[in-house]
Formats: C-alpha cells, structure tokens, sequence
C-alpha cells in the first residue's frame, strides 16, 4: 500500500 | 497604494483557470520582487507557488509589501469578463478592504472595473529550500497533460522513473497496467517538442494522478515543462512564464508502507 505524504512534512514553516 | 498594469489581460486569465480547482482561496503578496503567491491545496499534498516578476508589467507600482486575501474561484470569474487582448490593470488602496480589476480594449473604447472583496486568510507560508535535484526533465508541455489524462483513466497512481535514457510513466488499476517511455530526444522541428534529460542518478517515484492532471490546466502557460525529482523530495512540475515569471506545482510522493 502506498501512504500519501504530506508537503509539510518536507517544507518547513517560515 | 498598489497599481499593477499588464498588457495581456490573457496571461492572468490563464494562471487562474490553471490553479483555481486546486486552491480555494489564497493570499497575493506583492513586493518589489513582484506580484507571487504561494498555497497548498485542501489536503496539504501539493503546492502552488507562482512568481509574475515586477518587470514583466507594463506598468508595477507597489509601495510596500502587501498581501491580498483572494478567493481564486471568483478572481478566476471576474477575469474571464476581459478579452485576452485587454490591458488589466490591478489597483488597492492601502488598508481597503477591495481590490479592482480594470480592463481596457487595445482600442481603448471600452473600459470595464470590477472590485472584487478581499478576505482575511490564515495561510501557512512554508519555505522552500533550494535544491539540487538528482533528475531534471524537460519536455512538451502538452506530451505531458496527454500522458497524465491518459494514465490517469487507468490507474489512481503514476510511477515517473528517469533514466539516461529517458522517463518512464506507469500505471497500474483494476482494469491492467500502462507504460509510456519518451526517449530524449532533441532532434525535433520544433524546440518545445524536445525531450531533455539531466540526471545525476535515475529516480523512481510514486504520485497520485489525480495531482499531476490538476497541475497540466497550467499548460496553456508554457510549450514546455520542467519536471524535478529527488529521492525524499516532492516532486517540482515547472512552467516558465516567458519574461514573466514562473508557475510552480510541488507534489509530495506516495511512499510504501
């Protein structure tokens, strides 16, 4: 099974 | 004070229609750099970053940095009111709470104005570090929103893998599998029809299609498009703007569990 990631788990809050 | 004037009323038309299905609502910001926005969809697995640069406008007076909260579907409405031949021009006042949208016929015997509300937007800005990316692919903008339409009526998920040799899309759904391999290739007659490989070391990646269909409405912006992919990375669906700017779409993988 393939689990979606989610972008702020890469990018980071400024 | 915020005066913004763009002769081709058609150019915005088109970066509208391009992410008003994948983001609600979102803030402009504009600063000397130019007029850019950055959202992420509902669900937080893609984001939209757009850049129109300050000196690609006819005329760009922005006396500080100011940030617009705007619904992209209404924007999206009130833009589809001018011809794309028409000369737009974006005006706010500073602290109102509206924003105008002028447009003028080349002829200039018509002119409309439509202000359109703006509204408070809590929006997480993320930074988006600037990375090498182990495979760049550059290819026709319109190859590739036929490639995702077409596995996308097959499979829920497409596999991008990239070699020297070329990228591979698949897909795999309950009615069998599809693969479509464009080769590099640079000796074509027109030069957005060129297929362009820079790699360091081959990737394979997994996206929902649903994604990548939703990013190629920017087509009608670029003959081509570039596409990033790193190992642990989203992946960066780019279409350059001539003199303009950019429209970029970052989507996170699917990994397995």
């Amino acid at each position: 099974v393939n689990q979606q990631r989610h972008i702020t788990s890469f990018f980071s809050k400024t | 004070m915020l005066e913004l004037r763009l002769t081709q009323a058609g150019l915005l038309k088109k970066v509208l229609e391009s992410i008003k299905d994948l983001v609600t609502d979102a803030n402009f910001d504009c600063s000397a750099t130019g007029f850019s926005l950055q959202a992420m969809d509902s669900s937080h697995v893609a984001l939209v970053a757009l850049l129109l640069r300050s000196d690609g406008f006819e005329h760009y007076r922005c006396d500080h940095n100011i940030s617009m909260g705007m619904n992209l579907g209404n924007m999206a409405k009130m833009l589809r009111c001018a011809s794309d031949d028409d000369t737009v021009t974006i005006k706010a006042d500073d602290g109102s709470d509206t924003v105008t949208f002028m447009f003028e016929s080349p002829s200039q015997d018509k002119i409309s104005d439509y202000e359109m509300k703006l509204m408070d937007i809590d929006s997480e800005h993320l930074g988006i570090p600037e990375a090498e990316y182990q495979a760049i692919v550059r290819m026709s903008a319109s190859e590739f929103a036929r490639i995702c339409k077409d596995l996308g009526t097959i499979g829920d998920t497409v596999i991008i893998s990239v070699t020297k040799e070329g990228v591979q899309f698949s897909t795999k759904g309950d009615i069998g599998t599809a693969n479509i391999i464009c080769r590099k290739n640079t000796a074509v007659d027109k030069k957005e029809e060129a297929t362009v490989i820079e790699m360091a070391e081959p990737v394979s990646l997994t996206f929902a299609s649903r994604y990548l269909i939703a990013f190629t409405k920017a087509t009608p912006l670029a003959g081509q498009v570039t596409i990033s992919m790193s190992y642990d990375m989203p992946i960066v669906v780019e279409y350059k703007m001539e003199t303009m700017g950019y429209m970029r779409f970052y989507l996170a993988p699917k990994i397995e569990e």
